[in-house]
């Protein structure tokens, strides 16, 4: 399922490039070819939301971007915020605030006194006792954390009683929270290891 | 095989805090808690590295550190290096740097003439005509790559070219690499989106 999520949200990324450049039409194996995986994958998680190409001229790429995207549930913005305006966090402030047709990072939060309401590239930062407020008038649904590992867990707490059903977490620790909230950890110490450790020994399978 | 080694990276990290703790012994499914993994998989694994631990006491956790570092090709510290110190490249820097008994970050490459010739917390930026020599006195085998997604495949075929042979690429690009070179890509956008999602939608298996 969680695969499914990434190919579809890779397929409209590649789809939009596709558009930019002037395409009208693609065949399932040139998605395939683009996206990196089989023709049967991708006609496959393209049946699963709905949608059909006609042989003779491959998928009309228009109307799956718009289907990709009803399916994202757009044009719906959605509102995310951040906690922890360190090096990390201000590095995706300053990635996440440019595309703003997808996603609203609304406001990021820190608990450093020297940081609170200043603005990170137009972003404000407030403090940790107005999460519940902006929560509340954002309906912000997802949180992302970028505070140091042994602050992740109360954050989170805090961002779970807050109704916060989706958190991005950058901290290396494994958050506890309700099964009615999905995390996704996003371990680069952990990544590093692992192209330091095949760098020297090849992949076997 | 990618994700034993994550695996065994992560087992090694929460080794390091029992034993920071005080801790001299750990029984598998005591790993197991504490690492979201069954018992049955941290045994096999651990015997996959041909560490065996007595029923009575449990692993020890000193000399399981020891041979996990074995494992690793610890002590000899592996040299890397990082393309593009631009935001994401730099809060990067900032982490890697401090983490010095794992790895060495030698140095950063930059375009950007401004760039070139600063300090990023004690992490030297250069040109990338440097990045020959610099590799080939360093032997470094790992490059990072935080540049936009128009330059970075030229990136990854400069890197190659000069024998590094694993790559951590946080471009929203798919790089193409010889076989015999490892890439990571972490794409933060895509894992965004997912959060995205699946805070709306509840995961269904
Ligand atoms: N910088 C990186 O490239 C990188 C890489 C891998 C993992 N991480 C992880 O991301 C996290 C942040 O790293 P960083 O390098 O940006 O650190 P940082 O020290 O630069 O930033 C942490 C920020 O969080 C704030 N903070 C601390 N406790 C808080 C709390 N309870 N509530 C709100 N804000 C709080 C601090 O004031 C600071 O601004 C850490 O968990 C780190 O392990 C960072
Ligand atoms: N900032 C983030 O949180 C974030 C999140 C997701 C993905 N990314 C990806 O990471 C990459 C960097 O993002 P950023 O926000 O740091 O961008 P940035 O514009 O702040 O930094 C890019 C840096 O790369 C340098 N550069 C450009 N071309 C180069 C080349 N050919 N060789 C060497 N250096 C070169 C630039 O001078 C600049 O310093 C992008 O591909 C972006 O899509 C960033």
């Amino acid at each position: 399922m969680e695969k499914t999520i990434e190919r579809l949200a890779l397929y409209r990324r590649l789809l939009k490039n596709q558009s930019g450049k002037g395409n009208t039409h693609i065949f399932s194996h040139q998605l395939a070819g683009i996206s990196g995986y089989s023709a049967a994958i991708v006609r496959r998680d393209l049946m699963n939301i709905g949608y059909y190409g006609t042989p003779r001229h491959g998928y009309e790429i228009k109307a799956l971007i718009d289907c990709l995207n009803v399916f994202f549930n757009k044009p719906e913005v959605k509102s995310l915020i951040l906690v922890g305006a360190g090096n990390l966090g201000r590095a995706l402030i300053a990635y996440f605030i440019k595309d703003k047709t997808e996603y609203n990072l609304i406001a990021a939060f820190d608990s450093d006194p020297l940081k609170v309401n200043l603005k990170y590239n137009g972003c404000p930062c407030y403090s940790l006792e107005k999460i519940p407020e902006l929560i509340a008038a954002s309906q912000a649904s997802v949180g992302i954390i970028t505070v140091p590992a042994e602050n992740a867990q109360s954050v989170a707490d805090l961002l779970v009683e807050n109704k916060i059903k989706g958190i991005l977490n950058f901290a290396p620790v494994s958050l506890t929270v309700p099964e009615s909230v999905y995390v996704e950890n996003v371990d680069l110490a952990l990544m590093l290891e692992k192209v330091l450790y095949f760098s020297v020994h090849h992949r076997e399978g």
